[in-house]
């Protein structure tokens, strides 16, 4: 349905977003 | 200017977006290369995340009755997974060799893919969305296009209850539609347009009243009392093409940014 749809992009993005976050605090140090 | 054209879309893919424009420019300025962290745990989550987005996804498209989800949804789908499974690949290769070069870029490759493809994901769900409440407004814009051959107050009442719950959700979407987009000419041209439709609609009851109750009374004056009601539910029709016409736009045409 429409709101599950949407949570689960939502977790999606987050869990890319933190992909990327975990690669960058490690690139940076 | 907001880039994505509804809150919902925003709030999921802006934070994305600005992720990997900043591991882009990370990746170029650090070309010759510090070792990669191991990434099999956050690469496990996106892959877990992909495949219950896959999941919903698929229900989505087998439950809907929208042709033009049917078609468009699987190819988003596809882009979702086709990423997830570079960015598996990279943290495979960066396990072998931290410094990989061709890892790097997979990974890379692998974030924009989940990144585009999710955002065709929601486009075309939400365009989806937004063909449903089209259709509203057309039910609405059919019975208008009776309103001139409604000659007697039995078709008047039979008029009125069809079109009330049809109007009442037309009303209720457009104003849930309207606070969701972050564009905000769209947003108030959308509720300077409801605002005509729901202040025009007893006017219009009202002149087909009227009408109705001259020609009831031998005729005298009908052609007056039949343009004033043409003209009401013309301006209505306006109104609702305009709505129509704004709840499909996506993106920002020259004149506006003008």
């Amino acid at each position: 349905d429409a709101g599950e749809m949407v949570r689960q992009a939502r977790v999606l993005g987050q869990a890319t977003a933190q992909l990327i976050q975990s690669i960058k605090v490690e690139a940076e140090k | 200017m907001p880039v994505f054209h509804t809150k919902t879309i925003e709030g999921i893919l802006e934070p994305v977006a600005q992720q990997v424009s900043r591991l882009v420019i990370l990746h170029e300025e650090a070309e010759d290369g510090n070792a990669m962290p191991d990434l099999e745990r956050p690469v496990l989550a996106v892959s877990c995340a992909v495949a219950n987005l896959v999941k919903v996804g698929k229900e989505t498209i087998n439950s809907s009755d929208d042709p033009i989800l049917k078609q468009d949804m699987p190819s988003a789908l596809f882009r979702v997974e086709g990423a997830s499974k570079l960015l598996e690949e990279a943290s495979g290769m960066l396990k072998v060799d931290p410094y990989s070069g061709p890892a790097r870029k997979k990974l890379i490759e692998g974030s924009r893919g989940i990144l585009q493809g999710t955002s065709s994901l929601l486009l075309c769900f939400d365009e989806s969305e937004v063909r449903k409440i089209i259709r509203e407004c057309k039910k609405v814009l059919d019975y208008l296009a009776v309103a001139e051959v409604i000659e007697t107050m039995e078709d008047l009442v039979q008029f009125l209850k069809d079109l009330s719950p049809c109007l009442s959700k037309v009303s209720r979407e457009v104003g849930a539609r309207e606070k969701e987009l972050t564009h905000q000419v769209h947003r108030e041209i959308l509720i300077r347009c409801l605002d005509q439709v729901k202040t025009l609609a007893p006017i219009l009851i009202c002149s087909m009243k009227i009408y109705i109750h001259i020609i009831c009374q031998g005729g005298k004056g009908a052609e007056e009392a039949a343009e004033n009601r043409n003209y009401l539910t013309s301006r209505m029709t306006d109104e609702l093409h305009e709505i129509i016409r704004v709840l499909q736009l996506t993106t920002y045409d020259e004149d506006e940014w003008d």
